[in-house]
């Protein structure tokens, strides 16, 4: 902690779609260790958002730690903070810099 | 073939 706060931003993305809309590449143990923002699909929550960019690296989905996780844990993480029902929006804890810790 | 930093999955949600 510390190291990434200056360069971070939470990102709340409201469930304003049947879809978060986002592709996310990469995850622990890959060139990519954090994983980035592929794709953001019109029409998807993120997109209605407006906050989300391509080539984000996310460090926490609702406060959860990504680093040190490989891409399909992340993915899971991120499919169900979108699935649960006890919250109606998604916190992504963001940086636009490409760190690798 | 692609650069390797393209072989990593990506998972659309």
């Amino acid at each position: 902690p510390g190291l990434l706060e200056p360069m971070s931003t939470l990102v709340r993305v409201p469930k304003s779609a049947n879809t978060l809309g986002i592709a996310i590449e990469g995850g622990a143990n890959t060139r990519q260790p954090l994983p980035r923002i592929v794709t953001i699909q019109r029409g998807g929550s993120a997109h209605n958002c407006g906050q989300l960019k391509v080539g984000q690296v996310i460090l926490e989905v609702n406060g959860i730690s990504l680093r040190g996780r490989e891409h399909r844990e992340a993915a899971c993480l991120i499919a169900e903070a979108f699935k649960t029902k006890e919250k109606e929006y998604i916190d992504f804890l963001i940086t636009e810099f490409n760190v690798a810790l | 073939s692609p650069p390797k930093e393209y072989e990593d999955e990506v998972t659309f949600f």
